[in-house]
Parts: structure tokens; sequence; C-alpha cells
């Protein structure tokens, strides 16, 4: 009990679908330092898994930190993480809390 | 604060 504490969740998104379906905003040396979840299409596989939610802000992606990286660079380690055969799901490391 | 207002909004990626 008392203040809410940030406890970053790891939200396991299958690759069941053809398209992952969040749009992000953010990035280093933005207002929004780490990139913030601000759509989740229906039908994407993020829906899909029913744990991404708008607003959550992603810390890692398969364990590699997003911290100090630039919009473009994030999405594109988001966009490869969902393209790579290497695996049939990506781990998202999200918190709550900016 | 006055930092955060000369930071440029960001550009918002589908994925």
């Amino acid at each position: 009990p008392g203040a809410p504490v940030p406890t970053p969740t790891l939200v396991h998104v299958v690759k069941n679908a053809n398209t992952l379906g969040i749009a992000i905003e953010g990035g280093a040396n933005t207002r929004q330092p780490l990139p913030r979840i601000v759509t989740i299409q229906k039908g994407g596989s993020a829906h899909g898994c029913g744990q991404l939610k708008v607003g959550q802000v992603i810390l890692e992606v398969n364990g590699v930190s997003l911290r100090g990286r630039e919009h473009q660079d994030a999405a594109c380690i988001i966009a490869e993480a969902f393209k790579s055969k290497e695996r049939d799901h990506i781990d998202f490391l999200v918190t709550e809390f900016n | 604060r006055e930092k955060r207002l000369t930071l440029p909004p960001s550009e918002i990626t589908l994925l």
C-alpha cells in the first residue's frame, strides 16, 4: 500500500497476424524519450495478445533496451523483431509509467 | 521544464 510503483511487465506477443499493429511515438531527443504506444490496431498480433495497451512505454524488445535510441532506431528494432524468423514471438518489456 | 518545450514532438510510426 502506498504510492504506485512503476513495475515493468514482460508481454509476450505471438506473431500470429500479418502485422504487429501498434503505432509508437517518441524516442531519444524528443519530449517522449522512450517509445510510447499510441494506437493498437484490431487484427494485429499486439491486439491479439491482449496485454499491450495504449499509453504503455516500451523499455525493451527481446531484451534489447530502447533507452537512448532515436525514434527511427526504436521503430526499426521493433520492425526487425517482428520480421525475424528466429522467433515466433516478441517479448516487450513495458511500463504504464513514464 | 523549459527544456521540455524546446524538444521537438516525435513522429509516429505504425508497425
